[in-house]
C-alpha cells in the first residue's frame, strides 16, 4: 500500500526527508 | 534434441468444438471486461489503453485473490498457535512487537487482526511542523507538481487530474450521501474546533490563508495562471471551483510505501479540514518500488480513496492507495465507505463522491489534527 500526498504550499516549503529514507509516523516530512 | 527439432513433421489437429468454442468464451470475456489498462489524455481523462506490461498484469485476477487472501487472513487462528505464528512473521518482516498496544500475542484473532494492530501511546512523537508523515514506511519519491502531472518516479509521470478526479460532462461523478454512521465519530461543533481532542487549535491553523487566497483573485498584480496549471487544477479539484492561485505557492507531493510488515494505520499529517472523499475502484496491482518503476499510471490506475480539503497554506490532499495485498482502505470518520467489494469495475477515472461538510459548519468538513488516526490499510 502507499499514501500519495498532494498539497500547496509556500515557495519556501522545504523537505527534510530523502528518497529511499524509513519514516515513522509523526516524524517531520517538511517545513 | 537438434534432430528431432529439425526433422519432427508438424501436424495439426482441430481442437473439439467444446474447446474452441470455451476458449471463444473466455477471450470474448477477456477482451471486453478484462482490457485493463488505463491511459491519461492530455486532459486528464482516464480511458483504456494498451501497454503490454498493463496487459499481463491485468490478465491476472489480482482483486479475487486480494480477496481471497482477506479471507483467510480473517480466519480465526487456534489460541496456542498465535504467539508462535505472528512471532514469526514479526521476525519475517521485522515487525516491533514492542510497540504494540496489546502486547498478548494471543489476543488477537487472526493474521488480519495482528496486521491491523495498534500502537501504544506515545511511541511516535508528533514533531511539531508543518508536515510530519501519516505512515510509517519509506519514502518513495517527492518533490514539486509541475505542469498538472505528478513523478511517480524519475522520468514517469501521471496526471494530477486523473488522480484526484475531476468532473465533466465525459466523467460524470456519481455523488453518495454521507452521514456519520459510527455514533463515535468526533462531529465538532462550531464551538469546539479550537479543543480538538484536548488540543487548542486556532481557526487560523486550519483555514489560514485561505481568505488571502481569495483575496488574490482579480488582483491585476498577479501573474495569472494559465487554466492547465497544477497549482489551478489543485485548488479548483479541492475547493470545487476556479479559485486564483497566489504567486507564491507551488503543489507539492510525496509517496510513501507501506511495506508488509509495517503498521499499517495512517495518521493525518497536518492540520487540516477534510472536505471530500473520492473513492476510485479499481486494479489492485502491487504498488512495490520494483512495480512503481516499471508499471506507468500504476497510482492512478489502482482503487484508492482521495480525501481533498485544505490546510493553512490552501489546497492539501491526502490518497491512500490500495494493493493486492492490502486493497482494504478504512476511513475512521467515514463508515459508509467499502472499498475492494465484488463486482464489475466502473469505467476509468470514475469515482463516488462524499462530501464531509455536516462534521462542522463552521470549517465545510471533518477538521483533523497532526498524528490524529485516520484510518488504515486492511489485508484482502
Amino acid at each position: 500500500s502507499s499514501i500519495v500526498l498532494v498539497f500547496e504550499a509556500p515557495d519556501d516549503f522545504v523537505w527534510k526527508v530523502h528518497a529511499g529514507q524509513k519514516v515513522k509516523y509523526g516524524e517531520v516530512m517538511g517545513d | 534434441l537438434a534432430d528431432a527439432w529439425r526433422d519432427t513433421p508438424t501436424k495439426w489437429y482441430p481442437l473439439p468444438i467444446g474447446i474452441g468454442a470455451l476458449l471463444l468464451v473466455v477471450l470474448n470475456y477477456r477482451k471486453n471486461y478484462s482490457s485493463k489498462e488505463v491511459v491519461v489524455d492530455g486532459d486528464g481523462n482516464a480511458r483504456r489503453g494498451g501497454r503490454w506490461g498493463v496487459h499481463v498484469l491485468g490478465a491476472l485476477p489480482l482483486r479475487n485473490l486480494s480477496r481471497l487472501w482477506g479471507y483467510l487472513n480473517s480466519l480465526t487462528l487456534p489460541v496456542w498457535f498465535r504467539p508462535y505464528g505472528f512471532r514469526l512473521y514479526a521476525w519475517v518482516f521485522g515487525c516491533n512487537l514492542d510497540e504494540m498496544a496489546e502486547q498478548d500475542l494471543k489476543h488477537y484473532t487472526s493474521l488480519g487482526d495482528f496486521f491491523y494492530r495498534s500502537l501504544k501511546d506515545g511511541v511516535r512523537p508528533i514533531a511539531s511542523t508543518a508536515l510530519v508523515s501519516p505512515a510509517d514506511g519509506k519514502i518513495l519519491h517527492f518533490g514539486t507538481v509541475e505542469g498538472a502531472r505528478v513523478e511517480q518516479v524519475k522520468g514517469i509521470t501521471y496526471s494530477l487530474d486523473a488522480l484526484l478526479g475531476s468532473s465533466s460532462p465525459s466523467n460524470p461523478v456519481e455523488t453518495v450521501p454521507f452521514t456519520h454512521g459510527n455514533p463515535d465519530a468526533r462531529k465538532v461543533s462550531d464551538e469546539q474546533f479550537a479543543d480538538v481532542n484536548g488540543i487548542p487549535y486556532s481557526l487560523d491553523d486550519f483555514l489560514g490563508r485561505i481568505s488571502q487566497t481569495r483575496s488574490v483573485e482579480g488582483d491585476a498584480s498577479v501573474p495569472s495562471a494559465s487554466p492547465s496549471s497544477a497549482l489551478d487544477v489543485g485548488v479548483r479539484v479541492a475547493l470545487g471551483s476556479k479559485e486564483a492561485p497566489t504567486k507564491s505557492s507551488r503543489l507539492f507531493f510525496c509517496v510513501i510505501y507501506l511495506a508488509p510488515g509495517d503498521y499499517h494505520r495512517f495518521h493525518s499529517p497536518t492540520a487540516w479540514v477534510v472536505e471530500r472523499r473520492r473513492h476510485f475502484s479499481g486494479e489492485l496491482f502491487s504498488v512495490s518500488p520494483f512495480v512503481a518503476q516499471r508499471l506507468q499510471d500504476l497510482f492512478v490506475l489502482n482503487e484508492r480513496v482521495a480525501l481533498l480539503g485544505r490546510w493553512r497554506y490552501g489546497f492539501f490532499s491526502m490518497i491512500p492507495v490500495g494493493a493486492t495485498n492490502v486493497g482494504s482502505i478504512k476511513i475512521n470518520f467515514d463508515q459508509a465507505l467499502r472499498t475492494n467489494v465484488r463486482g464489475r469495475l466502473p469505467p476509468p477515472g470514475t469515482f463516488r463522491e462524499a462530501t464531509y461538510s455536516g462534521a462542522s459548519t463552521l470549517l465545510s468538513g471533518q477538521p483533523l489534527v497532526p498524528g490524529e488516526e485516520m484510518g488504515g490499510f486492511c489485508l484482502g
